[in-house]
């Protein structure tokens, strides 16, 4: 994920 | 979303409800590391963070709120009400020599060096290892109880299944983020000796 992805994955 | 993905998120919350009721149901935490649970607990604390300044879902605010509130509860139950029956003794191995060369990795090899990615890694990276207590503390005492070894089970079972997810992710997405493929491996691979004894064992495992 780039940084500024939100994280979806836990 | 995929298969994949949601079933490692059910055999994580698995994992953590099937500890948190046998050490209820017991009213004993023997057998399980205490240091265990406070590295997941900080593993959840630093990686959650994004709680308070991003919305992504409600499956994964729930979700998130339930891990963090589960890792703290099973930390109390083992510190403080069912303190006496922690078997601390057993449970020496020493948290500082994942913690702090872990720390030190994260800020080393990360997406981004801000200080919610450089928790972010370093949760990925600790929760890697996290289980090592836990494993050094079966291995020292020679045993685990039957319940016990499902959770193991079920958290060694939920990061193989994210890295099938992360397989299915780069097929149809194009996504791959290789710290996460790389420590979610190295925490598969943690597992597979136990994985084996689960297998061919089937119960409360004696060394």
């Amino acid at each position: 994920a780039e940084a500024d992805d939100d994280k979806d994955e836990l | 979303m995929n298969i994949f993905r949601l079933t490692g998120d059910l055999s994580h919350l698995a994992a953590i409800i099937i500890l948190l009721l046998k050490i209820w149901k017991t009213r004993s935490c023997a057998g399980i590391s205490g240091k265990s649970q406070i590295l997941f607990a900080l593993v959840f604390t630093t990686r959650y963070l994004d709680l308070l300044t991003s919305f992504i879902s409600l499956y994964n605010t729930t979700m998130k709120v339930i891990y963090i509130g589960c890792a703290y509860a099973t930390v109390y139950l083992i510190y403080m009400k069912f303190k006496a029956t922690y078997d601390g003794n057993h449970d020496s191995f020493r948290m500082e020599f994942l913690v702090v060369p872990v720390g030190g990795l994260a800020c080393l090899v990360n997406h981004d060096f801000s200080f919610l990615e450089i928790l972010w890694t370093f949760s990925i990276y600790l929760e890697s290892v996290a289980i090592l207590p836990q494993l050094f503390m079966i291995s020292k005492t020679g045993e685990a109880e039957t319940i016990t070894t499902h959770y193991l089970f079920f958290l060694g079972l939920y990061r193989a299944l994210y890295l099938f997810n992360w397989i299915w992710r780069f097929y149809f997405e194009g996504f791959f983020d290789m710290i996460a493929i790389v420590a979610g491996m190295v925490q598969t691979i943690l597992y597979c000796d136990f994985f084996y004894l689960y297998v061919t064992k089937g119960q409360g495992i004696s060394l």
